[in-house]
């Protein structure tokens, strides 16, 4: 019953350091965390198609690049992923804004894509394309 | 001109909300800039010319492109669809060389006529390589020919036969001096693909660009070496047969990692 009581005292504890955290934070406060312009993958489709490469260029006719934008605000959405220094400079960035600038939002993993594509009148070429595919983004 | 995390005047540029530029539509021109920076960065620093427009239609149709579409689709397919078989009768090595290779290139085969050549009863195929990627390393190289048994000359024409190509090393005063590459079998009343390896011929040619003369493919009845077939007569289709069916060259490359991109 002891040591209950003490857990019950504990969590109190902490609920109420983590209220008071939110309340001072408006860098975790999740209205502004969920925002539109937090971090996130964004959609971008290239098309060959639209830029009139669709002679030249046999497959694909397009490819789902994504990009990442928004701020950089923490805590990140579960999937994000930030590196100890993008937390520091944030950190930082709390205690001198004019100074010290958020982190960058950008792509964490990125995946390769293969363009087939006629080099003059006769040959042709299958090349694969690493690192074009946003796959996650994160806090840098 | 502002990058991430970059500040301008008391307020930071951040992923492209720079609150103190103002958004506009750019011109032609600039949108022109923007499209052949994609295409240099992709190592196509020309645009095609706007007359070749809609000319990629019949030319897929070419043995070389719908070999390469077939790779591409194949790779693009899940484990359990890529294991079907294509047309194109690909080996164990051909699938170890493809999922290896950064760039997959083919080679239209091209009758480069050299006047001085007397071409006997072979055939010779000559394939344009100066485009051939530096720093890149090349894993497998092979020609690939299609038999036809509709095009055989007579039924004896179906039977078995080798196939052999050479590299052509020198031509004085019409005569060839060859130097074997690779041979393969042409099994009898057997229709498809054959493919040699022709590894070491490309790999002289792009070094000695000078010394392209080709190769000289001959043709034998698998029993008796001494009799030389025209091979067309076994029904090997040439460059100027059905455009699915023509010969081509295809080479696998491995990057080296070292980008060579047109300056910008």
């Amino acid at each position: 019953a002891k040591s209950r009581q003490k857990r019950d005292a504990k969590r109190k504890k902490k609920a109420e350091i983590s209220s008071l955290d939110y309340r001072s934070n408006p860098y975790t406060d999740p209205q502004i965390q969920y925002n539109s312009r937090t971090c996130k993958i964004q959609t971008l489709y290239v098309s060959f198609r639209d830029l009139q490469w669709q002679d030249w260029i046999i497959a694909p006719d397009g490819y789902d690049a994504y990009y990442c934008s928004g701020e950089c605000n923490f805590p990140l959405n579960a999937h994000m992923n930030a590196t100890n220094h993008a937390i520091v400079q944030t950190l930082v960035h709390l205690v001198n804004p004019g100074k010290v600038p958020k982190p960058c939002c950008a792509p964490t993993k990125l995946s390769p894509i293969s363009v087939l594509y006629f080099l003059d009148e006769s040959n042709v070429i299958l090349k694969k394309y690493k690192n074009m595919v946003v796959k996650s983004c994160g806090c840098h | 001109g502002s990058g991430c995390s970059e500040r301008t005047s008391g307020l930071y540029v951040d992923n492209g909300y720079d609150q103190t530029v103002v958004h506009r539509v750019i011109t032609q021109r600039e949108k022109r800039e923007v499209e052949h920076e994609i295409l240099n960065l992709l190592g196509l620093p020309d645009r095609p010319p706007k007359h070749k427009a809609n000319s990629a239609g019949p030319q897929v149709k070419r043995s070389a492109p719908k070999f390469l579409l077939d790779i591409y689709r194949n790779g693009l397919a899940d484990e359990e669809s890529r294991e079907h078989q294509t047309e194109f009768g690909l080996s164990g090595q051909d699938l170890r060389a493809i999922d290896q290779s950064d760039v997959i290139m083919t080679f239209a085969a091209h009758n480069h006529h050299v006047p001085s050549v007397r071409h006997e009863r072979g055939k010779r195929l000559w394939f344009d390589v100066s485009e051939v990627p530096e720093n890149e390393h090349m894993i497998n190289a092979e020609l690939r020919l299609y038999r036809s048994l509709d095009q055989a000359k007579s039924a004896k024409n179906r039977g078995a036969f080798t196939l052999t190509a050479y590299r052509v090393l020198r031509l004085e005063d019409g005569e060839r001096e060859l130097q074997y590459i690779d041979a393969v079998n042409a099994t009898a009343g057997r229709e498809g693909w054959l493919s040699l390896n022709v590894s070491e011929a490309l790999q002289y040619w792009v070094a000695n660009p000078a010394g392209n003369r080709g190769l000289y493919l001959s043709v034998h009845p698998a029993d008796r070496q001494v009799h030389e077939m025209k091979p067309e007569d076994i029904g090997v289709v040439g460059f100027r047969g059905v455009a699915e069916r023509q010969p081509f060259m295809v080479a696998f490359f491995k990057s080296s990692g070292i980008r060579s991109r047109a300056a910008a």
